[in-house]
């Protein structure tokens, strides 16, 4: 039996969106740790991982580990069924091919549950090797999302400089150049304003624009993300999801042809 | 001129 509970419909509502753009369908793995879901884009460029701790649900059950399959489309019309602070159940019974989601309003008096069939999907899981990044740089997630959409307004790729003086996006194309320089703050009065860098070693990666935009849509979930780079290996985008867990995007560099 | 790198050339497989 897989039981999982939310409070709030809203954070896997945000959840969804973040990631139904870049997949199609993805295995949500259950343990009595969690959710766990890792998956490519169809072009094998960027990677998603989503992981979901098991104490940060308001209720959590998995008797035996289970992989479910879902379609990521499906599951968007189902969860637009659910009002934003609707408590939201996940159910599943062992070996089952199927799910099922239950909304309740808050005073009860609505309860709605749809079922989904599961598919069997044969993803290819893949090691992530922990890696000590030569620059991690922190900043608001909303304007992060505003770079990358204003950047790729001039080119396909943005060229990511990051040194210890700050970190700078670059396009260039048809219409001409863009460049965005942030410098690291001080003494700033609210922490999910910072902007911070911990660099080891400059960088300097070129990135493609519409898979940078594609994560920004986990943008609602967080104040901040977490940019993670070294040369020649993919940039990690991190989202983090407050008192749940995290959504985090590998992709794959540019590289010179 | 740059091309897209594939993110399976970056990690392997389990």
């Amino acid at each position: 039996m897989f039981e999982a509970r939310l409070n709030n419909a809203t954070t896997l509502k945000k959840i969804l969106d973040a990631i139904k753009d870049l997949l199609n369908e993805g295995t949500f793995d259950c343990s009595d740790s969690g959710i766990q879901l890792q998956a490519m884009d169809n072009s094998h460029v960027s990677l998603v991982s989503l992981t979901l701790r098991s104490d940060g649900f308001d209720k959590f059950r998995c008797d035996r580990n289970l992989s479910m399959g879902m379609n990521l489309g499906s599951m968007a019309k189902i969860l637009k069924c659910a009002n934003n602070d609707d408590t939201v159940t996940i159910k599943a019974q062992d070996n089952a091919d199927t799910v099922t989601f239950m909304f309740e309003s808050q005073n009860q008096e609505k309860v709605s549950d749809y079922e989904m069939k599961l598919m069997n999907l044969d993803q290819e899981h893949l090691g992530i090797p922990e890696t000590d990044y030569s620059c991690v740089v922190r900043m608001p997630a909303m304007e992060f999302a505003r770079i990358c959409r204003d950047l790729a307004q001039f080119s396909e790729s943005v060229v990511i400089c990051c040194t210890k003086e700050g970190v700078k996006f670059s396009a260039s194309g048809d219409v001409g150049s863009a460049n965005v320089k942030l410098a690291q703050t001080f003494n700033v009065d609210k922490e999910e304003e910072a902007i911070v860098i911990e660099m080891q070693e400059p960088v300097v990666l070129t990135f493609a624009c519409r898979y940078l935009n594609a994560f920004t849509k986990a943008t609602p979930l967080s104040n901040q993300v977490q940019l993670s780079m070294s040369a020649d290996v993919p940039l990690v985008v991190e989202y983090r999801i407050a008192e749940l867990g995290h959504i985090r995007y590998y992709l794959a560099p540019k590289i010179e042809d | 001129k740059t091309k897209q790198g594939n993110i399976m050339n970056f990690f392997k497989k389990k």
